[in-house]
């Protein structure tokens, strides 16, 4: 028997101690917690790790904090593309999405494209069909818009810099990806 | 961009990575996130979810060169992932971190830049959350 082990990451990057306000570290620290403790649930419950790795990363898409689902960055015009894969080690099999703008949880139409069609990736307009031909949850793309994000574009756009989200951060609160 | 890797009880691997991508991107422009190999990898040994400059591990197969290096090179989860983190990535300009998890449970959370989001949680043991480097 195995010991069941899970992992989560929200991003890396210029995260300094000095330049995080501690209201906002707290909130961090307890996203990470209730999502990494709730991951070691199931898996003690006996699911599967790819059963897990998609729940966790949902729960990582449903927090406005991170960089993937709600909380997105902006692209250039404005506008949210989210990318997302899952692997099962067992199998090999894999599913992923790309530039996909009105699913709600993209986690989810990448674990459908592993499990429901004979493709890995599928990109855009053919990812959402896709998506929505499996019954997940579609909605307008300002749906993952936050202010922070917004505010992050705008430093952006003044300063002409491509920002990974790891450096979309505002000073004091360089954020990473 | 967030990630999570798990080892189940029944002593099998899984990753999953979803990302926004990047500030002010131009509309189209991928990143590693979606790739597997690139920002997504898992098999019978070892299952890994990058975050970092996209197009680097992208060009380094980030993930599934830590899987190479451990299976026709030899090293250990560690040994690879710091490789891959500390050398490789940073050759090419890059910058970023990972989540690993072998088959034997060995975990690895390696990064570059001065911190990154990360928790992780062993089976009967409280979970750790950490976000700076020298936690």
């Amino acid at each position: 028997m195995a010991r069941a082990t899970i992992a989560i990451h929200g991003g890396a990057g210029a995260i300094a101690r000095a330049s995080m306000d501690a209201d906002k570290e707290l909130l961090y620290r307890q996203a990470l917690l209730q999502i990494v403790a709730s991951a070691q649930a199931l898996l003690a419950a006996g699911s599967s790790a790819l059963d897990v790795v998609t729940e966790a990363v949902r729960q990582l898409e449903a927090c406005p904090l991170f960089n993937a689902g709600v909380g997105a960055v902006f692209t250039h015009e404005g506008t949210h593309e989210l990318d997302a894969s899952v692997m099962d080690g067992r199998t090999r099999e894999a599913g992923a999405v790309a530039g996909v703008r009105r699913v709600r949880h993209p986690v989810l139409a990448a674990r459908s494209v592993l499990e429901n069609s004979p493709h890995v990736l599928f990109i855009g307009q053919g990812a959402e069909s896709f998506a929505e031909k499996q019954g997940l949850e579609m909605v307008s793309n300002d749906f993952f818009s936050t202010p922070e994000r917004r505010t992050q574009l705008e430093h952006a756009l003044n300063t002409q810099q491509t920002l990974l989200d790891h450096d979309g951060g505002l000073p004091p609160d360089r954020k990473f990806g | 961009t967030v990630g999570a890797v798990a080892l189940d009880s029944a002593g099998n691997l899984a990753a999953a990575t979803s990302t926004g991508g990047m500030t002010n991107k131009q509309v189209g422009r991928v990143g590693d996130s979606p790739l597997p190999g690139a920002g997504c990898y898992a098999s019978e040994r070892v299952a890994i979810s990058c975050t970092g400059t996209g197009e680097v591990f992208m060009r380094t197969l980030a993930a599934y060169d830590i899987a190479a290096m451990m299976e026709y090179g030899g090293l250990s989860l560690q040994q690879a992932s710091d490789k891959l983190i500390h050398e490789k990535i940073p050759a090419l300009g890059g910058s970023g971190g990972l989540i690993a998890i072998d088959t034997d449970g060995n975990l690895a959370l390696p990064f570059n830049s001065e911190g990154m989001y990360r928790g992780y949680a062993v089976a009967g043991e409280l979970p750790v959350v950490a976000i700076y480097r020298e936690e």
